[in-house]
């Protein structure tokens, strides 16, 4: 039997709107640890791997392993429905019937929704993800999320022109981030210089650079990462030309949510 | 330019 229940449905919320938009379906996969969900978009170039632990919950039981793989559009349509400060519950039963079912109850006035969730197939997922070790990035960026997301809005707004396929060129070098991207009739770079900590210790951009390194990325599926802004006041980008990008958001003690990307090779 | 790698290449199924 598989019985959780989250007294703020916020957190359950803002990670829906973090991976809706670009991942259709997902694989959530419950155990003792926690749960552990996987989606990749449909040209398998980017990868999201979401693990929450599960002391995030209020309540956790889950006595034998189960996995699902449960479409993202439909539950991110229920969870609008839901407030702020809705209890969830999520609950599958033990006769495998194939569906898992979601309330939301609200503490006011008692209204309680029901939705029930069919199982879909997960074509790919899950993966078995490695922990690269750190000597693997050319470089890693730290900075607020919120930065990282006004970035990816500046970006958007200049490099929009009409082509979905907008590139975003991210190239590191000493203390220096730059974003680089081409609009219709000229560029723009934004450039993030490391920041004294002593000033803003709570917001720190940190580079650390073992080599240069400049890497291009479609500016779409960024833009769609940069939603992990809800969930942590930091995000780290790990960049190797070997492998696929990293954008990892903390989830407070409880868990990460980690959006892998492979940089745009020229033909 | 177009991408030519896939997530597959880098990670492994269960």
């Amino acid at each position: 039997i598989l019985e959780l229940r989250l007294v703020q449905a916020t957190l359950f919320k803002n990670v829906l709107e973090a991976i809706s938009d670009l991942f259709s379906k997902a694989n959530f996969d419950f155990s003792g640890t926690g749960l552990e969900l996987q989606a990749m978009d449909t040209s398998h170039v980017a990868l999201v791997a979401l693990l929450l632990r599960a002391e995030a919950f209020n309540h956790y039981l889950c006595d034998r392993d189960l996995s699902m793989g449960l479409n993202l559009a439909d539950m991110a349509k229920a969870f609008r429905c839901a407030n702020n400060d809705d209890i969830i519950t999520i609950k599958a039963e033990e006769d495998w019937s194939d569906t898992v079912t979601f309330t939301f109850e609200s503490p006011e006035d008692g209204e309680i929704s029901i939705f029930d969730f069919d199982f879909v197939g997960t074509n790919g997922v899950p993966l078995e993800i490695p922990e690269f070790p750190e000597s693997e990035y050319q470089a890693k960026v730290r900075m607020p999320s919120a930065k990282f997301m006004r970035i990816c809005k500046k970006l958007s707004s200049f490099g929009d022109s009409g082509d979905r396929d907008t590139v975003v060129i991210i190239s590191v070098d000493k203390e220096c981030v730059n974003f680089f991207t081409r609009g219709k009739t000229g560029t723009s770079t934004i450039v993030c210089r490391q920041t004294q900590t002593v000033d803003k210790p709570k917001e720190p951009t940190l580079i650390e650079m073992k080599e240069q390194v400049s890497l291009a990325f479609d500016l779409r599926y960024m833009n769609s990462f940069s939603k992990g802004s809800t969930l942590s006041d930091q995000v780290t980008i790990s960049l190797s030309s070997n492998l696929p990008a990293v954008f990892e958001y903390k989830i407070a003690e409880t868990g990460y949510i980690r959006y892998y990307m492979l940089p745009r090779i020229e033909e | 330019g177009k991408t030519q790698l896939r997530m597959e290449a880098f990670y492994s199924f269960n």
